[in-house]
């Protein structure tokens, strides 16, 4: 563990608390991506089966149940108890043009192949695009709310600190993961337009509005 | 090669 890591794992929380308490105080989940959210959920299903076969520490296994359980509430609050405020038709991004090409991608660049790596490397390549249908909806849209802006700030963030947490193990540890590192740097490119958005535009109080 | 995934990194 070291600062950065840390520093990745506290925005990645916080990204969640925020999305769950925008949901549960507007009991409205509008401008937010169903088909982003069943991604993430998907990710945390696949990559966090080693909670059963690994025990790394305490602070490992609590957060990996956290994030399964956020992700679940997410679903559950978007699909069941706030279902007509969903924001179906502009969510129309097709997820089978994510989850095929990460499944192929995964079944032949991975570190072993055994069902529980295939299955890690599959949501690591897989969280590197998940965001995708959710930019694409501010896109279609032009616009997003500051809170979900906020949300999406701290969750490219995340990633974008591990890419200095990557760096501090290998030059401390000579510890490196290609696969994690390559789909870390894709992921955080990802939110670079949103990023210079997010900094030009919400943070001087505006809102997030696209060029028309 | 590379060390691969240490199942710490979330």
């Amino acid at each position: 563990m070291n600062i950065f890591r840390l520093a990745g794992d506290l925005a990645h929380v916080f990204a969640i608390i925020i999305l769950l308490l925008k949901i549960w105080k507007t009991r409205s989940c509008a401008g937010i991506s169903g088909k982003s959210q069943i991604l993430f959920a998907l990710v945390y299903l696949t990559r966090y089966l080693d909670l059963f076969t690994t025990y790394v520490s305490l602070y490992n296994s609590v957060m990996k149940v956290l994030f399964l359980a956020s992700s679940g509430a997410t679903v559950y609050l978007m699909y069941v108890k706030f279902r007509a405020t969903y924001d179906r038709n502009h969510d129309s991004f097709r997820i089978e043009f994510l989850l095929v090409p990460c499944l192929l991608l995964s079944l032949l660049i991975n570190h072993e192949f055994t069902v529980m790596e295939v299955l890690w490397t599959f949501s690591i390549y897989l969280e590197s695009v998940a965001i995708l249908p959710q930019l694409f909806m501010v896109s279609k849209t032009g616009e997003a709310e500051s809170i979900t802006s906020h949300y999406l700030f701290a969750l490219g963030s995340y990633r974008a600190l591990y890419l200095l947490n990557w760096v501090y193990r290998y030059i401390v540890e000579s510890h490196y993961d290609l696969i994690a590192i390559f789909a870390g740097i894709v992921q955080t490119i990802l939110y670079c337009d949103f990023f210079y958005l997010y900094i030009t535009k919400v943070l001087k109080g505006k809102k997030l509005q696209l060029p028309a | 090669e590379d060390n691969g995934n240490d199942h710490d990194e979330l």
